[in-house]
């Protein structure tokens, strides 16, 4: 049978940041991601969770994400507009961040990949930050300095050569 | 040029549910897959954001997930355990979902496709619960009732038969 991952891969050139304060109905979502690609920035991860917080527009989500480094400002400048019409929205930058991805051919079992992964990265002592999966695709956000032994770890739990 | 988007799939049979209050240390992700990966419970979409709570045992994040919905009973049973470790940590059952995506060869400018799926569903006055992407896979988590509708505006935003 295929394995379930077949590759691993890292990025070490992002930058994590999350926007606070997203109001929770239909536009909100479409208008952050189209400030920053009228401004030609292009986002590479993008997670929604479902916890809300209040705002003065009522209930609104954190919306997170990962573009490069050097596009952080750029990115803080393109959406200024849009959330000064959002009271209590902000932009909250993270810092330089690793991403490694797993990839599969399927991986119907999700739930027993995503756990040998973060398993992996757990037995390294990583702390996983932010985490999107696809049925295909294992992505866990890890702070920079953790980004090549977070590769390693990964390629040795699934036994890749790396 | 190939286009960004070649196929949306729906999927009309999962529920959302989340673990509020998941220490933020290593390997507390990794519990909680592998409680329901041995209790062969199969996780669809797994999200992560980076937003964190205080509980007594310091900062936790939340871990949402899709899965079957006639999983979500055992997934409680089959977690309960792990989490009663955890002071503060609690399942939080969500509804049944709706679960679109936006699959592609290649998304190199997310913003710009996610921006423009996240419109379509704004446009048929969907709102937007979870999201996950990845370069090559838009996930967008929607009310039940609203999949259908979900799943042609996408369609129709970019051009495909359906
Ligand atoms: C929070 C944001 O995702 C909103 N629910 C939307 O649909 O755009
Ligand atoms: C919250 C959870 O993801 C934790 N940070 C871990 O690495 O397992």
């Amino acid at each position: 049978s295929s394995p379930a991952v077949r590759g691993v891969a890292l990025d070490c050139g992002q930058a994590q940041a999350s926007v606070h304060g997203v109001p929770d109905w239909p536009g909100a979502a479409a208008a952050v991601c189209r400030a920053l690609s009228d401004d030609n920035i292009s986002l590479d991860t993008i997670v929604q969770s479902e916890c809300t917080r209040q705002t003065p527009l009522g209930a609104a989500r954190d919306l997170a994400f990962t573009l490069p480094r050097q596009a952080l400002e750029q990115a803080r400048q393109a959406l200024a507009p849009l959330l000064q019409q959002w009271p209590g929205a902000e932009l909250i930058p993270g810092g330089p961040i690793a991403r490694v991805s797993a990839v599969g051919a399927g991986m119907p079992c999700t739930a027993g990949t995503a756990g040998r992964m973060f398993r992996a990265l757990a037995d390294a002592g990583i702390n996983i930050a932010m985490i999107a999966t696809s049925e295909i695709r294992i992505s866990c956000v890890v702070a920079q300095e953790d980004g090549e032994a977070a590769l390693r770890a990964v390629h040795h739990s699934f036994n890749l050569a790396g």
